[in-house]
């Protein structure tokens, strides 16, 4: 028996759009611990690494490992049938074909259930080894939505480029080119707004924009976004989910052939 | 000339 519940079907909603631009479909791995996720694109460029821990659901059941693929578009369907403030239970049997969703009104008055069908789903697996990253970058998740998005109007490649004075992220193409310059916040008022660089080295490496842009509909989620980057490796791009995990991102570089 | 590398190129396949 498999069953995950949250008080409010918003943070499912908000991890559902950080994935679904990415992935079509993927599998859900359930254990004791809580549930994870790990696919790659279909370009096999970027990969999604999802972590729901069992602690931060309101009840979390898992009496054996279940792996549970699922059609993204069917769940986001599904889930677009649930208020904000529902809760949102998740259950499956033991080897089962199928999936349960229900939604609880808040006053108990409406109560919604949809199966959806799960589908056997052959994704390789990436061993992703701890790696001491040259830079971290922490910064406003919206401020990095913004530079990605307005950088990825002057060319289809974002350089990001990290020096103890701060990050630059640079875009060049037919229209020309456009720099934007982020310094190290120094004194921190609210730390959520607040840029913090951690460098051991100096770090310059290019991305595709269309992959950022994508990454960033986790923005949502919360307030930071963390960068993690080191030469010829890819970036990590992270967002914490409050009091539940993590949906993290990897991107391979753009490299001189 | 820039490429995109995939991912497989860095992280082992299981």
């Amino acid at each position: 028996m498999f069953e995950a519940r949250l008080s409010s079907a918003t943070t499912l909603k908000k991890v559902l759009d950080a994935i679904k631009d990415l992935l079509n479909e993927a599998t859900f791995d359930c254990n004791d611990s809580g549930i994870q996720l790990q696919a790659m694109d279909n370009s096999h460029v970027s990969l999604v690494s999802l972590t729901l821990r069992a602690d931060g659901f309101d009840k979390y059941r898992c009496d054996r490992n279940l792996s549970m693929g699922m059609n993204l578009g069917s769940m986001a369907k599904i889930m677009k049938c649930a208020n904000n403030d529902d809760t949102v239970t998740m259950k499956a049997q033991d080897n089962a074909d199928t999936v349960v969703f229900m939604f609880e009104s808040q006053n108990q008055e409406k109560v919604s259930d949809y199966e959806m069908k799960l589908m056997n789903l052959d994704q390789e697996h990436l061993g992703i080894p701890e790696t001491d990253y040259a830079c971290i970058v922490r910064m406003p998740a919206m401020e990095f939505a913004r530079i990605c998005r307005d950088l990825s109007q002057f060319g289809e490649s974002l350089v990001i480029c990290c020096t103890k004075e701060g990050v630059k992220f640079s875009a060049s193409g037919d229209v020309g080119s456009a720099n934007i310059k982020l310094a190290q916040t120094t004194s921190v008022d609210k730390e959520e707004e607040a840029v913090i660089i951690e460098m051991q080295e100096p770090v310059t490496l290019t991305f595709a924009c269309r992959y950022l842009n994508s990454f960033t509909k986790a923005t949502p989620l919360t307030n930071q976004v963390q960068l993690s980057m080191s030469m010829d490796v890819p970036l990590v791009v992270e967002y914490r989910i409050q009091d539940i995990g993590h949906v993290r991102y990897y991107l391979a570089p753009k490299i001189e052939d | 000339e820039v490429t995109q590398a995939e991912l497989r190129k860095y992280f082992p396949v299981f």
